[in-house]
């Protein structure tokens, strides 16, 4: 039995929102730290790891450990119906095959309710391994996000490239080429607005930015994003 | 660029 309660549906909706591009049907594994999610999109060149803990909810219950299969588009579209500031109730019974989420407005006048359909998803058990990576950058999200957008324009393919204390994004395609350069700024008032490049080694890497602009939908959620950068091995965002 | 290699097996838990 699954039981639990957001207080306002607006951090879920995002989630969905930034996941939903990517995978299509996948699990959230329930159990009583959490509900979690581990799924590749469809060609299996991008992994979406979410870990969404039983602290952020209120109450939280789950009885035993439970995968939810679910059809995100599904999900998504449910989702919109529910207002930024209601409060969300998520309910799955024993060896239920539905998901009943409930969406209350701050005031009660009005309640909704929906049932989703359960799925059997065979999922590959997934995860990232612990990589000691050769750079990290820390910057603001939304300047992260508007780099992808911009840079589209120009290319498919971003070049991600970090030195001592730059961050360089470069796409050049056939009708030209762009690059826009990040430099470290510490000791900024805000803590999201810092840009910290640690570095091992120097790398230089490209990137599908299709993939990287689907990510950065996810940036609402924080003020924040980190890339990690090794040769050889996938981006971590 | 070009196609993406997949990732399946480097993501696949042992």
């Amino acid at each position: 039995m699954l039981e639990a309660r957001l207080p306002s549906a607006v951090t879920l909706k995002k989630i969905i929102d930034a996941v939903k591009e990517l995978v299509q049907d996948a699990n959230f594994d329930c159990n009583d730290s959490g509900i979690a999610l581990q799924a590749m999109d469809s060609s299996h060149v991008a992994l979406v790891a979410l870990l969404m803990r039983a602290e952020g909810f209120d109450p939280y219950r789950c009885d035993r450990n439970i995968a939810l299969g679910i059809n995100f588009a599904t999900l998504a579209k449910v989702m919109k119906c529910a207002g930024n500031d209601d409060n969300l109730t998520i309910k799955a019974g024993e060896d239920a095959d539905v998901l009943s989420l409930m969406f209350e407005s701050t005031n009660s006048d009005r309640i909704s309710e929906f049932d989703i359909k359960l799925m059997d998803v065979d999922a590959d058990h997934l995860g990232i391994p612990e990589t000691d990576y050769s750079a990290t950058i820390k910057m603001p999200s939304a300047e992260f996000q508007r780099i992808c957008r911009d840079l589209s324009v120009m290319s498919e393919t971003v070049t991600i490239e970090a030195v001592k204390d730059a961050v360089k994004f470069i796409a050049s395609g056939d009708t030209g080429s762009g690059s826009i350069t990040v430099k470290p700024n510490q000791a900024v008032d805000k803590k999201d607005m810092e840009v910290t490049v640690t570095l091992q080694e120097p790398v230089k890497l490209a990137f599908s930015l299709k993939y990287l602009n689907h990510f950065a939908k996810a940036s609402t959620l924080a003020g924040s994003v980190t890339l990690s950068l090794s040769d050889d091995v996938p981006l971590m965002i | 660029g070009g196609e993406q290699k997949s990732l399946l097996s480097f993501f696949a838990r042992k």
